[in-house]
């Protein structure tokens, strides 16, 4: 199976997370970007409602199927709220 | 669905293309775009008409970064284009990323591919979560060729604007789910340990130590070859998996097709009569290779590269009551026969079937 790259620092996998989210999922910019927090942040939120829409197991955890998921090509979501 | 459930008032819409991309000859943007509308038009009552000179419902433009929408691209790869949903102005309208590799075949992105995507949110479709749909988000590959409009897109689309005026309704693929009982394989083989059960265009990928079941498009390892093998089996000797549609196989050597390939099946000694293969095993302790098609098999030495004497043989009187064999693979000694959604465990040694199981039994259901 797919071998983890080298620990990957939090901080790259944060930012992946974070604007993959922002582009497709509306996080807010100004949401508290901790990844371990216990009490759910916005951010865990996103990420597994984003995980439950592309068939992924929903851990809320940017773990190795999730981050493959977010580096595929896809369709953009157009940011719409200026025109509604 | 889009939210508010936007749809155009008209069946009848327009379309223009502002501006081409370098990277394709004019005409097959043309092409490409045409039968990207028409994926829609032939399922529903929609019509489309293109303009030159004046606004369109539907603005087809290739834009770069920041390109005035409150959306820009982000360069190569990533977001290859978006689309908005019916209304006025810019609703509708489709903006392609200009520093996309356009292409109109596998290679980079498939302009008609992206295309009809994006229509479908131009039409008021949203994303779906069917892995195999058009408007799944991600990216994935389909020979234009062979591209049949999944039904869950098909369902989506005519809910909002309702059926063809076509006599007979279309209908399209529908993705199979690994432990759907009434699962049915075109084709199995073993790939380096791993089982791979052929259907339709997708392959479902399963390590035996991993409990999940992998869903993917058989383009996505091998944009070459066609969907719909009917069989398929690993030369574990050669590191190879051969993989036969019609007439025709294809030798496989991990993410490459061997070159001068597809060849004829008869290379391999099968008579003209054989139209095509339902299933293939090969048995590794022997070298022997064995081809089932209609009620009899053929046995194949792969180091003689010849077809055994005394062949075909009735698969009944070697095998016991199977039926149609629609795929067929070697395990831990014992030879896996599946019969639609019924499988049997046959013992080589002693000569008889010692199981019967359901075809999904690999799936961890």
């Amino acid at each position: 199976f797919p071998v983890p790259p080298e620990a990957e620092d939090e901080g790259k996998t944060l930012q992946i997370v974070e604007t993959y989210l922002q582009n497709f999922y509306n996080l807010q910019r100004d949401h508290q970007p901790h990844l371990r927090n216990k009490s759910e942040s916005p951010l865990t939120a996103k990420l597994k409602e984003m995980q439950a829409f592309l068939g992924l197991e929903v851990t809320g955890k940017p773990d190795l199927d999730t981050l493959e998921m977010m580096k595929k090509p896809r369709c953009g979501v157009p940011n719409i709220e200026q025109y509604i | 669905f889009t939210a508010g459930n936007p749809k155009w008032k008209t069946n009848n819409l327009t379309y223009r293309i502002l501006n081409y991309t370098p990277k394709m000859r004019q005409a097959d943007v043309d092409e490409a775009i045409q039968k990207a509308l028409s994926v829609w038009s032939n399922v529903t009552p929609l019509t489309f008409r293109k303009v030159e000179d004046k606004e369109a419902d539907i603005m087809i433009s290739f834009a770069y970064r920041d390109h005035q929408d409150n959306s820009p691209f982000d360069g190569p790869n990533g977001q290859l284009a978006h689309a908005f949903q019916p209304g006025e102005g810019i609703g509708g309208d489709v903006h392609l990323d200009e520093e996309e590799a356009w292409t109109k075949d596998g290679k980079g992105y498939n302009l008609f591919i992206v295309m009809a995507h994006e229509l479908g949110h131009s039409l008021g479709l949203s994303h779906s979560t069917d892995p195999g749909a058009l408007m799944y988000p991600a990216y994935s590959y389909t020979d234009p060729n062979e591209f049949l409009l999944p039904q869950d897109d098909i369902d989506g689309i005519q809910a909002i604007y309702g059926q063809s005026n076509a006599a007979v309704q279309p209908t399209g693929p529908v993705t199979p789910q690994a432990c759907d009982p009434n699962l049915t394989f075109d084709a199995i083989t073993i790939l380096r340990g791993e089982i791979i059960f052929f259907k339709g265009r997708y392959m479902l990928r399963k390590h035996p130590s991993r409990a999940e079941t992998e869903l993917n498009f058989i383009s996505l390892f091998w944009p070459k070859l066609p969907s719909g093998i009917q069989a398929a089996y690993e030369n574990v000797e050669k590191d190879e998996v051969l993989v036969f549609k019609e007439d025709k196989y294809w030798v496989i050597r991990g993410y490459d097709i061997a070159p001068r390939y597809p060849k004829p099946i008869y290379h391999l000694g099968l008579p003209k009569t054989v139209k095509r293969i339902n299933a293939a095993y090969n048995d590794e302790n022997t070298g022997k290779t064995y081809f089932f098609t209609a009620d009899r098999y053929w046995r194949y030495d792969e180091n003689k590269k010849s077809m055994d004497h005394g062949y075909p043989r009735k698969i009944v009187s070697d095998f016991g009551k199977i039926g149609r064999i629609d795929a067929a693979f070697q395990k831990d000694g014992y030879i896996y026969f599946f019969h639609g959604t019924t499988q049997f465990q046959f013992d080589p040694r002693a000569k008889r079937i010692v199981r019967q199981m359901k075809s999904i039994s690999w799936f961890n259901c």
